[in-house]
């Protein structure tokens, strides 16, 4: 989940 | 991607291109923060790490590309262009740099939601950014006399963290699993700190007088 939440928002 | 994410990019690419238009057209950075730049330019640095490793969508790419290249021209424009430096208000800009950059790096190697590179380097940019506006009101408070544009840009990043703090309320209760304690508290400690800033800015607004910060 963390690695998700680094790519997707900016 | 929801209206409030949007509306939050939105908002920091005006943000982007306000101060852009200020120090590119107008060849002025008067009470800009040198050192509040050169932090977004760190804070990108650190996040962005994976842009060219992990490909999320064409969109987020560009904005990333963007975001990074406005922060390090910006800070560029200051330091070596030859007008705009002139203008650059170096007396009152006086804040530390390690005084921010050393705590936030330490609290990431501290609490952080995994112990690796990437995920540390991402930690540390979101405490780094949280905190990286300091210079730039403290340098606010001090000259006094904040013109039109660099009002407009303060406000336009206030109101970007503002609307990211609405994108993870409408995140959580539409997806499952959506918790991020350290994004949530740092964006929340980093909006908090334009709450001086909104008020006299409302204020000014309201009132149609000039944006003077109280000593």
């Amino acid at each position: 989940p963390v690695e998700q939440a680094i790519h997707d928002e900016l | 991607m929801n209206i409030f994410r949007l509306a939050g990019d939105m908002t920091h690419l005006a943000s982007v291109l306000v101060l852009l238009l200020k120090i590119h057209t107008i060849k002025s950075c008067a009470g800009i923060s040198l050192k509040t730049q050169e932090l977004y330019a760190l804070v990108f640095a650190s996040r962005y790490l994976d842009i060219f490793t992990h490909y999320v969508s064409f969109y987020n790419t560009v904005m990333k590309l963007i975001f990074l290249g406005s922060a390090f021209s910006i800070v560029w424009y200051i330091r070596r262009h030859k007008l705009v430096r002139r203008s650059y208000d170096k007396d009152h800009d006086t804040f530390r740099h390690y005084f921010i950059v050393l705590p936030c790096l330490i609290l990431a190697l501290l609490i952080h939601e995994k112990f690796t590179f990437r995920v540390v380097m991402w930690t540390f940019s979101l405490y780094l950014e949280a905190v990286a506006i300091l210079p730039q009101l403290v340098l606010l408070q001090r000259t006094r006399n904040i013109d039109n544009l660099t009002g407009q840009y303060v406000f336009l990043l206030g109101a970007y963290r503002a609307l990211y703090i609405l994108n993870w309320v409408y995140r959580y209760f539409t997806e499952p699993h959506y918790v991020h304690w350290i994004t949530w508290i740092s964006g929340l400690i980093q909006t908090l700190l334009y709450a001086d800033f909104f008020y006299y800015y409302f204020q000014s607004w309201k009132n149609n007088v000039k944006l003077e910060l109280p000593a």
